[in-house]
C-alpha cells in the first residue's frame, strides 16, 4: 500500500452528497455511499455521518466532463472518478457519464468505486497489490466484496486499529500481524510440534487460517493453534478426504482443495455442488498430484507448484495457463523445490512451507526476505506455538 | 470489462502514462525536436508494468495496452512529477 502523506486529525467525519447521479434513486445512493464508508470504519475507529447541509469534511458529487477542478471527466469508460487527499479537502467526484449501478454486473458498481475513492479521501494512494481495493483499475462487479489485507494495513497505518466492535463484513480479522516478529505466547505440545510438516495451509473466506495435516486440521491464531484443535477434516468439511495436496480460497469466496487427480470446491464448510471433479477438467493446464497452490497478492492470479516447476492460472484468460508455463521455481529467488504448502497470509506476506521450515517471500523484491533470524525458520516455533523448539535454523545468536 | 476507449497507439499510451504520473510533463525534450528520450519512455513503461503486476519488459505489449484500457480511478499512481498538487477550488 501507499500513503499519500496527509490524514484527517479527527476520526468523526461528516459527508454530504451535493449532486446526485441522474440514473439512480437518491435513497439507493445514500445507502451505497454509507456502505462504502463502512468499508473503512469497519477496521478503524473512523465514523462517517451524513449531513444534508452546511460544511462537511467530504463532499460528494456526480458530475460530467469539466466540473471546476481542472480535471475533466472523459465520458463512458476511461476515468470513472477521482478524489482529493485530506490535505486537498477530501472531496470525491464521480463521472456521471458512467452507468452507475447497484448490485449488478452491468455498468459500473457504485459501491466499489466509492469505497476506493473514499480511500483517497482518507489519505491512501494507489496500491500495487492487484487484489487491493486501492489498486487503480476497476475489476468489474464483485458480488462478494472483501477488503484486502493490504487495504486494512494501509488504513490502520493512518488511523489505528478498531478498538470497539468487530469487523462484520467478512473481511480479514482485525489482528493481522503473523508471527513475523512476535514470539509464541501459548506453548503447545502435540502432534504438529513433533512433526511440523503440513499438507497445506489456506485462508478461509472469513479470514481464518487453517493448516491441514493427514486427516486432521488446525485453526491458527496469531501466534499459535486455537484451543480445541486438531479436529478431523471430515468433521469440518463434510465429504473432503484427508491427505490434501493443496488448497486456496479464491476471491469469489470459495475454497478449492486438491488431491491426486481431483479437486473439491466448498462454499464455507458446504460442498459447492457435485464434487470431486478432475483437475484436468476444472483447471486446464494444471498437473495432477500438486505440491501447493495459492492466490498471489501480487497480481491476484492462482499459482500452482509441483516439484521444481510452477504454473500461473488466470481464470479470466483463454487459455488460463500461458504456453510459457511451467517455469522453474528457481524464478522465485530463495525458494526450494518440492514445497509442501504456500499461503498468502493476512499481513500481506507470502509464505512457503517445506518440511519443518517456512520461508517468507517479499513480493516487492521478489525474493525470500533477508531477516534475522534468517529464513527458513522452524514452523513449529513461529506458526504453531510449540515450546522447547528452536526459533531459528541458522547459527546466529538470536 | 469492455473498454469503450481502448489504448491502442503509442500516442494514447504516452497520454496515459503522463496522466497517471509515469511520465513527467517535461519528458519531451525541446532541444531534440520535442522527442521523447527512449530511455525515459522505456522506464515509464517499465514503471507502469511493475506497478500493475505485469511482466516488466519495457515494451508496449498487448497485455500492457489491455491493462491501460481498463476503466480506472483518475488519481495518479505515482506522485512527485511536476504539478501534482491538484488543489481544490
Amino acid at each position: 500500500y501507499a500513503l499519500q502523506g496527509s490524514r484527517w486529525r479527527v476520526k468523526a467525519l461528516t459527508y454530504k452528497i451535493s449532486k446526485y447521479p441522474k440514473r439512480l434513486k437518491r435513497n439507493d445512493v445514500d445507502a451505497e455511499i454509507a456502505r462504502a464508508f463502512s468499508v473503512w470504519s469497519d477496521f478503524t475507529d473512523l465514523s462517517f455521518t451524513p449531513k444534508a447541509s452546511g460544511p462537511v469534511h467530504i463532499e460528494i458529487k456526480f458530475v460530467e466532463s469539466e466540473h471546476g477542478d481542472g480535471d475533466a471527466f472523459d465520458g463512458v469508460g476511461g476515468t470513472l472518478a477521482h478524489a482529493f487527499f485530506p490535505v486537498f479537502g477530501g472531496d470525491a467526484h464521480f463521472d456521471d457519464a458512467e452507468l452507475w449501478t447497484i448490485g449488478s454486473p452491468r455498468g459500473t458498481n457504485l459501491f466499489q468505486v466509492a469505497a476506493h475513492e473514499f480511500g483517497h479521501s482518507l489519505g491512501l494512494s494507489h496500491s500495487d497489490v492487484r487484489s487491493a481495493l486501492m489498486a487503480p483499475f476497476y475489476r468489474g462487479f464483485d458480488p462478494v466484496f472483501k477488503l484486502d489485507s493490504d487495504d486494512v494495513l494501509a488504513i490502520q497505518a493512518l488511523y489505528g486499529k478498531k478498538t470497539v466492535g468487530v469487523a462484520d463484513r467478512g473481511g480479514f480479522p482485525k489482528t493481522t500481524q503473523r508471527p513475523v516478529i512476535s514470539p509464541p505466547k501459548v506453548p503447545r505440545d502435540d502432534l504438529i510440534c513433533k512433526d511440523p510438516k503440513v499438507d497445506t495451509l489456506f485462508n478461509s473466506a472469513d479470514g481464518q487460517t487453517y493448516a491441514f495435516k493427514g486427516n486432521k486440521y488446525y485453526r491458527l491464531t496469531e501466534n499459535s493453534i486455537a484451543d480445541g484443535y486438531p479436529k478431523l477434516i471430515s468433521d469440518g468439511w463434510a465429504g473432503l478426504p484427508g491427505d490434501i495436496d493443496a488448497a486456496f480460497t479464491y476471491k469469489n469466496g470459495k475454497t478449492y482443495f486438491f488431491k491426486g487427480t481431483k479437486y473439491w470446491r466448498y462454499n464455507g464448510r458446504q460442498m459447492d455442488g457435485d464434487y470431486p471433479k478432475e483437475i484436468s477438467e476444472g483447471f486446464t493446464g494444471i498437473p495432477d498430484h500438486l505440491d501447493a497452490a495459492m492466490v498471489w497478492g501480487g497480481n491476484g492470479k492462482i499459482y500452482f507448484y509441483k516439484g521444481s516447476k510452477f504454473w500461473r492460472f488466470d481464470p479470466l484468460k483463454r487459455p488460463p495457463v500461458k504456453s510459457s508455463y511451467p517455469k522453474p521455481i528457481s524464478n522465485w529467488e530463495g525458494l526450494p523445490n518440492n514445497i509442501d504448502a504456500a499461503l498468502q497470509y493476512t499481513n500481506g506476506y507470502t509464505y512457503f512451507f517445506k518440511g519443518d521450515k517456512y520461508y517468507r517471500f517479499n513480493d516487492r523484491t521478489f525474493s525470500v526476505d533477508a531477516a534475522n533470524p534468517p529464513f527458513p525458520r522452524p514452523s513449529a516455533h513461529w506458526w504453531f506455538g510449540c515450546k522447547n523448539v528452536p526459533s531459528s535454523t541458522g547459527n546466529d545468536d538470536h | 470489462i469492455v473498454s469503450p476507449n481502448p489504448v491502442q497507439t503509442t500516442t494514447q499510451a504516452e497520454i496515459y502514462l503522463s496522466q497517471f504520473g509515469y511520465l513527467p510533463a517535461s519528458a519531451r525534450n525541446p532541444a531534440n525536436g520535442g522527442l521523447l528520450d527512449a530511455t525515459t519512455w522505456t522506464k515509464a513503461v517499465q514503471d507502469f508494468q511493475s506497478f500493475a503486476g505485469l511482466n516488466v519488459t519495457g515494451d508496449l505489449d498487448g497485455e500492457t495496452l489491455e491493462l491501460m484500457s481498463l476503466p480506472r480511478c483518475g488519481v495518479r499512481d505515482k506522485v512527485g512529477f511536476g504539478t501534482d498538487s491538484r488543489s481544490k477550488r
